[in-house]
């Protein structure tokens, strides 16, 4: 049966490969799961790794208890638009931001709780027409929004009680940003992409808008994940949501290329494609230092070793269905899957 | 990845960027 089937076998090993479940949150809201994170918070006292939760008007906080069992501690309602995403502000702490809309992000809005009362409390950051945003580092949060003709780029500061905000307008490349990366360890640095597919560096504490790189028509509205300097390189991780199918490597689902700031050229160092057996594009995703998961339109969620350069774990729909949404853990090396009806599954890798 | 590639490569791209970028 090997021989006959070598593929398949190889697949079987695959599945699960070095992810073990550890626990599953099970949201009892009649409303679809939309996303989840980890996060910071202080609760009792004392600051934790917690799991945020949200569902289409609801945002929920859950604690971890002994046995890597969770209880639900705090949920913000929403009433007139549904939620899209969570936007975490990375190393904060008792911060998290929502991005809200219906197909389009409409509305940001920043999660707190008050230091007098511990009541909840949201508050608007931005509003409109926004094309994407990014939380990072230092409590910072970056958005573009509007069209061609009064597009922009915003860089807001958080205070610790997310009372207040600096706010600091980025130069804009005057076309549509699709995503915002980080560039590991260069904490003034942004990357971007945008529709013409672009590559653009901003300079955070300027402001300055420091390159704008075409990349070629094979990345067409390509989606930037995480970016890596090193050597004087930048190595860039992308997917590609609209990606054709490339018969000699499978689908390739995230690419690694290499780009020189200076000179703008850049090569394909990798493509990082699925097992043979196994076709779907790019849905959903999430790049955390030497690994990247994505949800796959098959319901399937994937995991590569960047270094290693294959697929090193699959999960494949369970019998309460596809998954929908994946997040890293920010604190620990555990991965969060959840299903639109409300089941967030944790993987340690 | 190669100079012959990327064209020559700089360790300090970001400041070398900032200099020469509008303000």
């Amino acid at each position: 049966a090997a021989e006959e089937h070598p593929a398949e076998i190889w697949c079987d090993s695959l599945k699960l490969g070095n992810l073990q479940l550890v626990s599953k949150l099970k949201n009892p809201s009649d409303s679809c799961s939309v996303d989840v994170s980890s996060v910071w918070w202080e609760v009792t006292g004392c600051k934790e790794s917690c799991i945020i939760t949200a569902c289409e008007f609801t945002v929920s906080l859950w604690k971890s208890l002994d046995n890597w069992q969770w209880r639900k501690v705090y949920t913000w309602h929403f009433t007139e638009i549904p939620v899209l995403q969570i936007v975490p502000l990375l190393d904060a702490c008792n911060l998290v931001c929502v991005a809200l809309g219906h197909l389009e992000i409409r509305e940001i809005r920043l999660l707190f709780c008050s230091d007098d009362d511990e009541c909840l409390k949201q508050s608007l950051v931005k509003s409109g027409n926004i094309k994407a945003v990014l939380g990072l580092r230092q409590k910072r949060l970056v958005c573009s929004n509007g069209t061609l003709h009064d597009h922009r780029v915003d860089l807001m500061t958080f205070s610790e009680s997310g009372r207040s905000k600096e706010k600091q307008t980025l130069m804009s490349p005057e076309e549509t940003i699709l995503a915002f990366a980080e560039i590991q360890g260069m904490q003034d640095a942004l990357l971007g992409t945008t529709l013409t597919s672009n590559i653009v560096i901003w300079n955070l504490k300027t402001g300055q808008l420091l390159k704008k790189m075409q990349i070629g028509n094979s990345y067409q509205a390509s989606i930037c994940h995480k970016a890596y300097s090193d050597m004087g390189l930048l190595f860039v991780v992308l997917s590609h949501p609209h990606g054709k199918e490339i018969e000699s490597m499978g689908t390739p689902i995230f690419r690694l290329i290499a780009i020189n700031p200076k000179t703008a050229l850049s090569v394909d160092v990798r493509p990082y494609s699925l097992p043979q057996g196994h076709t779907g594009r790019f849905l959903d995703g999430e790049v955390k230092d030497n690994l990247a998961a994505a949800v796959l339109t098959s319901g399937t969620v994937a995991v590569w070793d960047l270094f290693l350069g294959h697929c090193t774990a699959l999960l494949l729909p369970n019998s309460d269905g596809n998954w929908s949404f994946v997040k890293w853990s920010d604190t620990d090396s555990c991965l969060l899957a959840g299903q639109k009806n409300g089941s967030v599954f944790v993987y340690s890798y | 990845c190669s100079e012959s590639d990327l064209g020559p490569i700089s360790l300090n791209w970001f400041e070398e960027l900032t200099s020469e970028a509008p303000p």
